[in-house]
């Protein structure tokens, strides 16, 4: 699902 | 992880690294913003909200402290313990024209409308503009002192390696973000200019001045 952001950057 | 995003982030912890050294080494912040340091510890701060929701890795938790640290640290120095040397008159920026915009369009424009996602949204918005006071400042004095210049085009190399992260992350992740993707070419915008002086001056030993 696409606004289910992985936020695994700084 | 890939060397693009490594890369860009030790450029990024290189900076910092650089920018306190010179504070700490000479006693004094003139030619540097504090403007621009308190927005990126806006930045920060509102970004880095997730280390108590969310881990990803050791490496992760450790950057994001080491941000918040050192940005906390760089504001500190400037306007509690070397504050007389800070270069007031020069650093007129006004931040409201950076922060209410970027708020607003974080309200708007962002990946889903949550207390978190928002914030994060605005860090990204505000990361991306938090250098302009700096070279409001720089074109003000029409002058950066060497150790400036090479903290700015550190900082600045920073995003530009992480588009590079980004593309390589879509061709073999499929994976992307475009608020960042926007934000982050917004951002690697802003320092054309100054990595051009940069390029052809400071890398040539000579100062970076501003033509008249």
């Amino acid at each position: 699902y696409p606004g289910v952001h992985v936020k695994d950057e700084l | 992880m890939n060397i693009f995003r490594f890369a860009g982030d030790l450029s990024h912890v290189f900076a910092i690294i650089i920018l306190l050294l010179k504070i700490w080494k000479t006693r004094s912040c003139a030619g540097i913003s504090g403007k621009s340091q308190i927005l990126f510890a806006v930045v920060y701060l509102t970004r880095y909200l997730d280390l108590f929701t969310t881990y990803v890795s050791l490496y992760n938790s450790v950057m994001k402290v080491l941000f918040l640290a050192t940005s906390g640290a760089t504001v500190y120095l400037m306007y509690v313990k070397f504050k007389a040397t800070y270069d007031h008159n020069h650093d007129s920026f006004r931040i409201e024209f950076l922060l209410i915009p970027c708020a607003l369009l974080s309200l708007v424009i962002n990946h889903d409308f949550t207390v978190m996602e928002v914030l994060w949204t605005f860090s990204i918005y505000l990361e991306s503009v938090a250098i302009l006071p700096q070279l409001f400042l720089v074109s003000k004095t029409g002058e950066a002192e060497s150790i400036t210049s090479h903290y700015l085009f550190a900082l600045g190399s920073y995003r530009a390696l992480y588009l590079l992260n980004w593309v390589y992350r879509y061709m073999v992740e499929s994976h992307y973000d475009l608020i960042a993707i926007f934000a982050g070419v917004v951002q690697t915008i802003l320092y054309c200019d100054f990595f051009y002086l940069y390029i052809t001056k400071v890398l040539k030993g000579k100062k970076l001045q501003l033509p008249a």
